[in-house]
């Protein structure tokens, strides 16, 4: 474990815990977008087969069952409670998500580390978490005032896998063998597809106007 | 051995 992978995780975890607030507290999941969510429940799912077979710590244990946890009950809550789902725009969200599913599968069958069942579903889980966040990028194109927790929300979730890269550089120079391709560039297309969502977001921030995104 | 087995990362 280094600063950057803890930063990371942590900065993951904000992500998740800041929608959580604003779902649970104001009950209203307005901006968010349900495929993403859907999407991050697959990715956990798909990457976390290996929980209760491959002990790697307790800390990674608790993050896997937190991670696992959090992405299906916001899926549940958009879906099912009362309350949230009058907030969701399923109008405004309309990106076809389950077509992103099955070139991840292939490409995760065409290009992994080792082609056993395990590890294919990790290399898809990691090719799928890239692409996730479209339908969420598009949504927030279409609406018009993003509150604060959502634009926060975006924006950890972006720099969560930015730091994770800086764990991986670190990690390239000082565990001789450690290369790991798949995540790595994987890892990069998906906080690349945050460059312009940051360059507002900072924008936003610099000027103290109210975050736009433009169509 | 464990390591490169399985990804010790989220």
């Amino acid at each position: 474990m280094n600063i950057f992978r803890l930063a990371g995780d942590m900065t993951h975890l904000a992500s998740v815990l800041v929608l959580l607030l604003k779902i649970h507290t104001i009950k209203s999941c307005a901006g968010i977008s349900l495929k993403t969510q859907e999407l991050f429940a697959i990715v956990f799912a798909s990457r976390y087969l290996d929980i209760f077979t491959d002990f790697i710590s307790l800390y990674n244990t608790l993050m896997k069952l937190i991670f696992l946890g959090s992405s299906f009950s916001i899926v549940w809550y958009i879906r099912r409670h009362k309350l949230v789902r009058r907030s969701y725009d399923k109008d405004q969200d309309t990106f076809r998500h389950y077509f992103l599913l099955l070139p991840c599968f292939i490409l995760a069958l065409l290009i992994n580390e080792k082609f056993t069942f395990k590890e294919v579903m990790w290399t898809f889980s990691l090719y799928l978490e890239a692409v996730a966040i479209l339908p969420q990028l598009v949504l927030l194109q279409r609406t018009k005032n993003i509150d604060n927790l959502t634009g926060q929300y975006v924006f950890l979730l972006g720099a969560y896998r930015g730091l994770y890269i800086l764990n991986w550089i670190y990690r390239y120079f000082t565990e001789p063998h450690y290369v790991h391709w798949i995540p790595w560039i994987s890892g990069l297309v998906q906080t690349l597809l945050y460059a312009d969502f940051f360059y507002y977001y900072f924008e936003s921030w610099k000027n103290n106007k109210k975050l736009q995104l433009p169509a | 051995k464990k390591e490169a087995e399985s990804h010790d990362e989220l």
